[in-house]
């Protein structure tokens, strides 16, 4: 086992333990290393979480002592240890690293001889996309690792109606290590490979294990919905199938300005035509151009026919560039392309309109006023359609275009610069390819329930699902019965939902796979995300009273959420160190960290770029 | 001024500078085909008479030619002239203005750029630098940008237009330079081996103040080796 040491640090076991019930995953990394040189080394802990998930705890024990770290307000925080701060002594522990995954590092200098051991939870509500519930693990373990292990175990009070877990760094000699299996409630995944199992080649001391551990479930649906409950409080999941698709209205408004010239609009481009193909012939479509100016490739939304397809395409193939960014004029004239459509009531009576914008720049013609923009297209729109920003690359003003679209029913997507663009383009389109419901509104016994989370829906896609959570405020409530209202695609429907309390309960009392007040957790964080969310669009004391509600929820539930730190201290020879860890928002992201292994004299795309001549 | 060559099938940039006397005039487009010509004339520093040395110049004005359709547009930090024939037109940069004549579009921002479009397809931008008012030895000057080429014909050249065709490079042993936060390179270029810097120039399209760094690899000695003959064969008597 000497080359499992490298430079005196010996990574005695990295175990990764993660429990889902009820589609809420707590995930516990633990890693043990021991300093085999003479001298005192330096133990670095580096791993990779989802972005979607909520540190919840991190202890370290050096030996036999522990050091948990301390989730506080971060402003409090982050004033406390100002001093450190500006001394050097601290540093972000939190990183965006990647398209999903954020990364927590943090380094201990350990004596000789001694060892340390790192232990990091964190939880997340797993999101259903394309009829699948999707687990990320990020694996890259620096070193062998006498004893590594990943174990996965679900439990579904639904059942589990499919299950499988892959690596992108797996080998044939690998696959039997993966071991996957389900039965009725209950899912399991285990992947343990040897020290020899883990080298990336016979006598390597370099480890093969590096890369995207994913596993991916679903679970039965013999209703449209089910309810859960325990310990007063409840979840609704809402995911019905077999229901006829609705005919959809999608306007496609795009950036054509100079920045998006070259190898993003080729792929904006080919992810068009790619949609144009899946496009249902009752669907309407239309295209807005947004350059210096706003073209329409027609007046109005017209039917997707064989005919006007192919003249679509030749639309698409022939998209040039033209100058600058005039975002408002583009969202208004897409909009109102819409609202007249509606008005002259040339749509199907039945269907879901929705608006796709793709930009990556600030607004720099007409309207250039970013919030003005907003106003605008709230007062265009209001609340009629859903509004999806998609942010294609860094050079954009992110926080305003998830700002638009969640105050338009909608969400905002960043659209990463790199090969498979044009595939991130598509897979967007085809989470709302197919919409099944719209104006989708579930009702609970408004006396017995309270801090429900949200409630309306625009619209329902084919393969999502709908969670809404609760607290029951009566205690004598022996059943919970949920109403579900919807438009389809035929009639408006009412879809019913009735769950006994005590018979949830006891369907849940499995207790080896339960880590505590879960569905508690899981409401908690939902509430948590949509304060977050709505506080986004919130202003002056409506903004402010959401804060505070977040954040007293964060640190109540334990949850390092964009308002709060976690505070790791660090024994560093005779004087501990203080460093913390904060939740990095995705509107402020700056280009994947990832890119710096590119050499520094590369090029980082700039936004607008000409041939040109002109003086400093 | 500096010259920034943006060369898209390579995902880069090259960039260089001109060093010349101010009142030269250099061709930086000429396309016989469709006879649009622009040409600009360098200004200096304003200095004082025992400030010697290098100093910097730039674009001072400004001529777009169509020749085919008999028109020009002299473009200087004070104003913007066009000449239709024999009638003539002047703009100020205070105007804020859309011009819509029939073979040209002029759209001035007001103390900031004008676009010109002559036609589908040939699009300029002109930036309006002005001096800081209390900046002693600074003039106003401009800079010119290429938004869209698609008019402009395969015969086009000029120390910028001879780069509206594809132009292939090759970077070589990448080592440490005199800067240390710009290395030093080897560039094939034209059967050409030039030692190349890794440095940036500012693109003010976006922010006319600040500009935007664009990364690029600089060509030294007035990019020799890089265009077409040596930049004095780019001279020009006058402006029109």
């Amino acid at each position: 086992a000497a080359d499992v040491n490298v430079d005196g640090i010996d990574i005695h076991s990295m175990k990764i333990d993660c429990k889902i019930t009820s589609r809420f995953a707590h995930t516990i990394i633990t890693s043990q290393a021991v300093n085999r040189a003479n001298v005192s080394k330096e133990a670095l802990f580096d791993v990779e979480l989802p972005k979607t998930a909520f540190i919840t705890n991190f202890v370290m024990t050096i030996d036999g002592v522990s050091y948990p770290g301390i989730i506080k307000e971060k402003e409090a925080a982050q004033q406390q240890y100002q001093k450190a701060v500006s001394r050097g002594q601290t540093a972000g522990l939190v990183k965006a690293s990647g398209r999903k995954t954020e990364k927590f590092s943090v380094s201990v200098n350990i004596a000789a001889a001694k060892n340390v051991t790192f232990e990091l939870n964190y939880e997340e509500l797993l999101k259903r996309s394309f009829g699948k519930y999707e687990l990320l693990i990020k694996v890259n373990p620096k070193q062998l690792v006498k004893q590594f292990e990943i174990e996965a175990n679900i439990f579904e009070p639904q059942g589990i109606s499919y299950l499988d877990a892959e690596a992108s760094f797996i080998t044939n000699d690998l696959l039997p290590v993966m071991q996957k299996s389900f039965s009725g409630k209950k899912g399991r995944v285990v992947f343990k490979p040897t020290l020899d199992q883990q080298r990336s080649c016979a006598d390597c001391p370099t480890t093969l294990l590096n890369g995207d551990f994913v596993i991916k479930y679903d679970v039965n649906r013999e209703t449209p919905g089910n309810i859960q409950i325990v310990n007063g409080y409840f979840v609704h999941f809402f995911a019905p199938k077999n229901i006829t698709r609705l005919s959809k209205n999608i306007v496609f408004i795009i950036d054509v300005s100079i920045s998006m010239s070259g190898r993003k609009l080729e792929q904006t481009k080919q992810a068009l035509l790619k949609i144009l193909e899946d496009i249902k012939e009752d669907d309407y479509l239309n295209f807005v151009l947004f350059g210096s100016d706003v073209h329409k490739w027609k007046d109005t939304l017209i039917q997707a026919t064989p005919e006007n397809l192919e003249e679509a395409r030749r639309y698409v193939r022939d998209i040039n560039i033209a100058g600058w960014t005039n975002l408002n004029g583009g969202l208004l004239a897409g909009i109102e392309m819409l609202n007249e459509a509606q008005r002259s009531g040339t749509l199907p009576e039945r269907s879901a309109s929705l608006i796709i914008m793709l930009t990556d720049g600030r607004p720099t013609k007409g309207e250039t006023n970013t919030q003005t923009i907003i106003d605008n297209v709230r007062n265009a729109i209001q609340g009629k359609y859903p509004l999806y920003n998609l942010g294609f690359g860094y050079d954009l003003d992110y926080a305003s275009l998830e700002k638009m679209a969640a105050e338009n029913n909608g969400l905002a997507r960043r659209i990463y610069e790199d090969s498979d663009s044009d595939l991130q383009l598509q897979g967007f389109y085809d989470e709302v390819a197919n919409p099944l419901l719209t104006e989708v509104e579930l009702k609970y016994p408004e006396n017995a329930i309270s801090d429900l989370t949200q409630n309306n829906f625009k619209h329902y896609y084919d393969g999502s699902e709908i969670v809404v959570a609760g607290r029951i405020t009566d205690n004598d409530l022996n059943s919970i019965t949920a109403e579900v209202t919807a438009h389809g695609a035929e009639d408006d429907m009412i879809f019913a939902e009735q769950a006994d309390v005590e018979e949830t309960t006891k369907a849940l009392e499995e207790r080896e796979y339960i880590f505590g007040d879960f569905i508690r957790r899981l409401w908690a964080y939902l509430t948590i995300h949509q304060l977050l969310e709505k506080r986004n669009a919130a202003k002056g004391e409506e903004k402010a009273n959401l804060t505070a509600k977040a954040l007293e929820m964060s640190l109540q539930y334990k949850f390092v959420t964009p308002l709060t730190s976690m505070v790791v201290t660090k024994p560093e020879d005779n004087e501990d160190k203080t460093a913390l860890a904060d939740k990095p928002l995705e509107a402020e992201a700056t280009r994947q960290s990832s890119q710096s292994v590119v050499p520094s004299y590369s090029v980082p795309a700039t936004s607008h770029r000409y041939t040109s001549v002109d003086g400093d | 001024p500096h010259f920034i060559i943006d060369v898209p099938q390579k995902e880069d940039a090259l960039c260089f500078n001109i060093n010349e006397d101010p009142g030269v005039v250099l061709n930086l487009i000429r396309d016989p085909t469709t006879g649009i010509i622009v040409n600009g004339q360098l200004i200096g520093d304003v200095t004082t008479d025992n400030d010697a040395g290098l100093h910097n110049t730039y674009i001072g004005r400004l001529g777009i030619i169509n020749t085919q359709l008999n028109l020009t547009l002299e473009v200087t930090p004070e104003k913007i002239v066009l000449h239709n024939g024999t009638k003539q037109k002047t703009f100020m940069w205070l105007d804020e203005v859309i011009l819509l004549h029939p073979s040209l579009t002029l759209k001035i921002i007001r103390k900031k750029s004008l676009e010109v479009s002559l036609g589908e397809g040939a699009t300029f931008e002109v930036v309006l630098h002005k001096k800081w008012k209390k900046h002693l030895s600074h003039a106003d000057f401009l800079g010119f940008y290429i938004m869209d080429s698609h008019r402009l014909s395969e015969n086009t050249h000029g120390l910028l237009g001879q780069f509206l065709h594809p132009i292939d490079f090759n970077i070589l042993e990448v080592h440490p330079g005199s800067d240390p936060e710009k290395p030093d390179a080897t560039m094939i270029v034209k059967n050409n081996q030039l030692t190349v810097t890794r440095g940036w120039q500012k693109d003010y399209t976006e922010d006319t103040k600040r500009g935007t760094n664009v990364p690029c690899w600089f060509i030294h000695n007035n990019a020799e080796g890089l265009i077409d003959g040596t930049y004095t064969d780019y001279v020009v008597p006058s402006l029109f």
